[in-house]
């Protein structure tokens, strides 16, 4: 109960891998997403985004996935997304 | 506000347009107008101007581009993500700001044409904060929020909210003062939002001989935490909700899963519990439970614990997302699971044929992010859509070539697709390079 459908889970993981809340994945370096880790990104998500943290992929985090937005990542540093690219 | 780490080593920053929007109503002019005032906002709140240099030496070039636009960074169509820019620096992009051109760009500075389109004056100003160093705030009222809040009134009179001219000053200092004139309030900072960074990466090591993927006859697939994994002998593959393969090679599977015995030669079957989340592990007589990616003491456990018959060997399972069940195959039997309730229901097992449309033996079989099932033996897969029970026409295809970025013949070089998001096989991208 209470647990995320599959594709509600597969969009709330790449929408939060897109935008710096997770980490991006490393051929390098197996790592798979925690329950905990995936719930604290989506607390941070929730936090940024000014929602009720609640660190579950509910309906109004889900909208607000679905929102118009700016496509940099809301966190840097994971990556070095917009900074290292020829033009 | 924040900060992305980088900023302009000069106060007088060039910028040009290249290509203007195609569909919008815009006027070049009234385009170029927006833009000179979106920068201008920045110009008011800090040292910085700006200068309208043509050509293509300019610090910010603005475009408006269509999906992929060759800056690795590709538009989605209409809505989701409407903008980006390059953060200050010293490549020949940094600074330069792209518009999705699938969008309609407006400029509604009383927002009277709400749904009509996206105002292109408050986006400008928000991907110009990008390119001049800052990063997205959570500040509900800065214009670095990554969220697009609609109009932000007339573009000639637009102040910046003090928590980005703060952040401006920051970086470039402030605007030298006309006689007379008042200095903005200041704002109270805020604790930052944000979250610690990832640990450090290991160092790269040499990895043993590793199966061919474009081989399939993959041993167990399972969607797990939204992502598949493709097992064979003691390697895997993981392909992302977007349908990008995180690598071409594969991963060592005991190097992951920590506490699979070491003998192991190949998975049956892997599934992820719907009621805890927990990864199970069939190999032979026995399951293995992980917490995330560590083995749960107790570990393994007899089939038959979970109410299967001795002498069954689990080769396939997957959770229905129809009705949340989990069904365990052997060969041409299934039997229906409760994970709630830890038994199987009463009526099993039953005959394959009931999945109209699938040989026997079958490799794996998971239910994907767009709401059909997928059976997978040898090289072929069958989809299910929804919640039917009989397989879709026009299926098998080819495993190696929809799933593993294969063509032709079995080695064939990949050949990414597009970025996925259609949820139909084929489509999606390599993260890996060659």
């Amino acid at each position: 109960a209470g647990r995320p459908s599959t594709q509600r889970l597969s969009k709330g993981v790449d929408w939060l891998t897109r935008y710096g809340y997770l980490p991006p994945p490393d051929p390098m370096q197996a790592r798979l997403q925690t329950e905990e880790g995936l719930q604290d990104a989506v607390r941070m998500m929730q936090k940024f985004a000014g929602l009720q943290e609640t660190g579950i992929l509910d309906d109004r985090t889900l909208a607000m996935m679905d929102q118009p937005r700016c496509s940099l990542p809301d966190i840097i540093g994971t990556s070095e997304l917009m900074r290292r690219r020829k033009r | 506000y924040a900060h992305s780490g980088s900023v302009w080593p000069v106060k007088e920053l060039t910028w040009t347009v290249r290509s203007y929007p195609q569909a919008s109503g815009l006027p070049r002019d009234q385009v170029r107008t927006l833009l000179f005032y979106a920068l201008q906002a920045w110009g008011n709140a800090s040292a910085l101007t700006f200068r309208e240099a043509p050509g293509a030496d300019a610090d910010i070039l603005v475009e408006f581009s269509r999906s992929f636009h060759e800056d690795g960074y590709p538009f989605d169509g209409p809505g989701s993500t409407l903008a980006h820019a390059f953060f200050p620096g010293e490549y020949p992009i940094s600074g330069d700001t792209h518009f999705d051109d699938e969008e309609t760009w407006i400029y509604d500075p009383q927002a009277t044409q709400q749904g009509a389109g996206t105002d292109l004056f408050a986006v400008a100003v928000h991907e110009f904060g990008h390119a001049l160093g800052l990063a997205h705030s959570s500040t509900k009222e800065s214009i670095m929020m990554p969220y697009y809040q609609g109009p932000v009134g007339p573009a000639h009179l637009y102040q910046l909210p003090p928590d980005d001219a703060l952040g401006i000053q920051t970086l470039y200092g402030r605007r030298q003062l006309r006689p007379g004139e008042e200095p903005p309030a200041q704002p109270i900072p805020t604790q930052p939002r944000i979250p610690d960074l990832p640990p450090h990466r290991p160092t790269w090591q040499p990895r043993p001989p590793a199966p061919d993927r474009c081989q399939a006859h993959f041993d167990a697939i399972a969607n797990i935490r939204g992502e598949v994994f493709f097992f064979k002998k003691k390697h895997f593959w993981r392909m992302q909700p977007a349908r990008n393969l995180v690598s071409l090679e594969p991963a060592q599977t005991q190097r992951f899963w920590m506490g699979l015995p070491l003998d192991f030669e190949r998975i049956d079957a892997v599934y992820e519990r719907s009621n805890d989340s927990k990864i199970v592990f069939f190999i032979g007589k026995h399951f293995w439970v992980f917490t995330d990616t560590r083995v749960d003491p107790g570990s393994p456990h007899p089939i038959t614990d979970l109410g299967l018959p001795s002498g069954v060997t689990v080769e396939a399972a997957f959770v229905w997302g129809h009705n949340g069940k989990t069904y365990f195959f052997e060969n041409s039997h299934y039997w229906r699971f409760d994970d709630r309730a830890g038994n199987v229901d009463p009526g099993y097992p039953r005959l394959l044929t009931l999945w109209k449309g699938v040989p026997p033996g079958l490799d794996d079989i998971i239910s994907w992010n767009d709401g059909s099932t997928y059976f997978f033996k040898g090289t072929e897969y069958w989809r299910f859509l929804g919640g039917s029970v009989e397989a879709e026409s026009g299926y098998p295809r080819s495993a190696p070539q929809d799933w593993m970025y294969c063509q032709g013949s079995p080695t064939a070089s990949p050949a990414p697709g597009p970025r996925g998001g259609s949820g139909k096989p084929g489509g999606g991208q390599c993260l890996c390079s060659g």
